[in-house]
């Protein structure tokens, strides 16, 4: 464990409870893709398949736990909870995010670590994760004007992934054979995707403005 | 080696 991966799984909590803070606080999901959130239940549920099989510490096995009942929490609450899937912006949130589905776990049984069924959904989920946030940025892109929450929620969940690769970049030079280019690539990819959205984020930040990302 | 297989990352 260095630095960067521990502040970067830190924003990656806050980016969840932020999330889980405007979804109870507000008793409302306007403004937030719930296609980007059951991708993300998808990505952790692929991505712990060793949650039982493979012991790391305790820090790792509570983290994943915290990432997989959350995430299918978020989705159940926006489905089923009666007040709060009432806000669900549905017509906005079209984003075929079955493609990403598709096109994840196609790239995932051509590019992985070794052909094996934890593996392969291992980079499966890497792949998805890194076109996850996609429905989301193109709802907020839609929906106009963003509220602080979700703003603060989008931010912290690609500052996380900026910081995961500060992690490897460190760990590739103190480690002997560290080498993890599918989570490298994707990672770098995933947080490129953020670029528009971190410069609007600032602009608004710096001009304490509302943040508008035009569409 | 068996230890750098396991996805030690979350």
């Amino acid at each position: 464990m260095n630095i960067f991966r521990f502040a970067g799984d830190m924003m990656h909590l806050t980016s969840i409870l932020v999330l889980l803070l405007k979804i109870y606080a507000t008793k409302s999901c306007s403004g937030i893709s719930l296609k980007t959130q059951e991708l993300y239940a998808l990505v952790f549920l692929a991505r712990y398949l060793d949650l039982f099989t493979d012991f790391i510490s305790v820090y790792n096995t509570i983290m994943k736990l915290v990432f997989i009942v959350s995430s299918t929490a978020i989705v159940w609450c926006m489905k089923r909870d009666r007040v709060v899937r009432r806000s669900y912006d549905k017509q906005l949130d079209t984003f075929r995010h079955y493609f990403l589905l598709a096109a994840s776990f196609a790239l995932a049984l051509l590019v992985n670590e070794k052909f094996t069924f934890q593996e392969i959904f291992w980079a499966f989920s890497i792949y998805l994760e890194a076109v996850a946030i996609l429905p989301q940025l193109v709802l907020l892109q839609r929906s106009g004007n963003v509220d602080n929450l979700t703003g603060q929620y989008v931010f912290f969940l690609g500052a996380y992934r900026a910081f995961y690769i500060l992690n490897w970049i460190y760990r590739y030079f103190t480690e002997t054979h560290f080498s993890r280019w599918i989570a490298c690539i994707s990672g770098l990819v995933q947080t490129a995707l953020y670029a528009d959205f971190f410069y609007y984020y600032y602009i608004s930040w710096k001009n304490n403005t509302k943040l508008k990302l035009p569409a | 080696t068996e230890e750098e297989e396991k996805h030690d990352e979350l």
